[in-house]
């Protein structure tokens, strides 16, 4: 252990700014280990990181970009989390106004995206011109990969809308067996 | 995806998530980010974890709260991350995760599978962040 106080977080490269944001902060007396973690995550929010984090990233099928993000305080175990948030950029500070606002976890969604602003957040567009291209380009070569399975038309070849086909019992397991993805949007 | 834990000079701790996904998911898809105990995870009797990786497959194991209950048993940082890691490799061979574990003292440690996964940290009077690669398991 280095010593406290200590930040500590996935990856390296560009995340290191949320880091050090992080940790000097802390340096400051009036900051909190919970502000801590909105400062740090809000920094690779703002600077997107490597594109995983952030507006202009991942976008769906619909070529939108949606957020996940939660905070939790570690004396009292209480969280709070918005996912599939929609035109919202500060997805942990919402998180953070779940925790502090209400009694619940988790909110998810257009409702998500209305307590928001309900609590003083800006709604904005969260897709940019290099995520809208991206987006364009992977419709132009036939929505290569994609996460449907059993479903037609074939989703190895082309893009929805898709209608699901009819399972037998021993199929469905096998047919919905995980498969890898090498591509970087594989993963969260 | 970064998911942080930070642990002020009293001792207290915190953890967060914050990601945009997967890429080209179908439109709702929420992964493993938000999901408590799995995007992150922390209780300050013993530590925190941070996670990321394929979301569909990690939310399903809740690798962070494993790893922190794997802490309150005993195991080092490193073996509690590396445990979280093996529990989904027995059902998923190929799944890509990176999960990184501190203690409430600030000892920590990190495992991944699929690729190399890096986590970063800055601490006590370190002068700049330090960057450490983790071999996949």
């Amino acid at each position: 252990s280095p010593g406290l106080p200590m930040v500590i977080n996935t990856w390296g490269g560009p995340f290191t700014a949320a880091t050090d944001a992080a940790y000097l902060a802390l340096l400051e007396s009036e900051t909190s280990a919970l502000d801590a973690v909105e400062i740090g995550c809000s920094t690779c929010e703002a600077n997107q990181c490597d594109g995983s984090v952030g507006y202009g990233g991942s976008p769906d099928e619909n070529c939108e970009t949606t957020l996940d993000a939660m905070i939790m305080d570690g004396t009292t175990m209480k969280s709070g989390a918005v996912a599939a948030l929609r035109r919202i950029k500060d997805a942990i500070s919402v998180a953070r106004a779940v925790l502090e606002h209400t009694t619940h976890t988790l909110l998810a969604g257009d409702f998500a995206t209305d307590f928001a602003i309900a609590n003083g957040f800006v709604a904005q567009n969260l897709t940019t011109e290099a995520s809208a291209a991206s987006c364009a380009q992977w419709k132009a070569g036939g929505c290569q990969p994609n996460y449907r399975i059993n479903v037609t038309p074939d989703p190895a070849q082309s893009c929805g809308p898709y209608a699901p086909t009819s399972l037998n019992s021993s199929s469905s397991s096998a047919a919905a067996a995980y498969q890898s993805r090498g591509s970087p949007e594989g993963h969260d | 995806t970064i998911s942080m834990i930070a642990l002020h000079s009293s001792g207290v701790m915190a953890a967060g998530t914050s990601t945009n996904g997967a890429g080209r998911k179908v439109p709702g898809r929420v992964g493993d980010g938000p999901i408590t105990g799995s995007g992150s995870y922390v209780d300050g009797d013993v530590g925190g974890c941070g996670a990321t990786g394929d979301g569909d497959i990690m939310m399903r194991f809740l690798p962070c709260y494993q790893a922190v209950e794997n802490l309150r048993l005993g195991m080092s940082p490193q073996s509690a991350a590396e445990d979280a890691v093996r529990r989904m490799l027995r059902k998923y061979p190929d799944v890509q995760s990176g999960i990184v574990v501190v203690d409430n003292e600030g000892a920590h440690g990190g495992a991944g599978s699929g690729w190399t996964f890096t986590y970063a940290y800055r601490g006590g009077g370190m002068g700049e962040t330090v960057v450490v690669s983790v071999p996949p398991i």
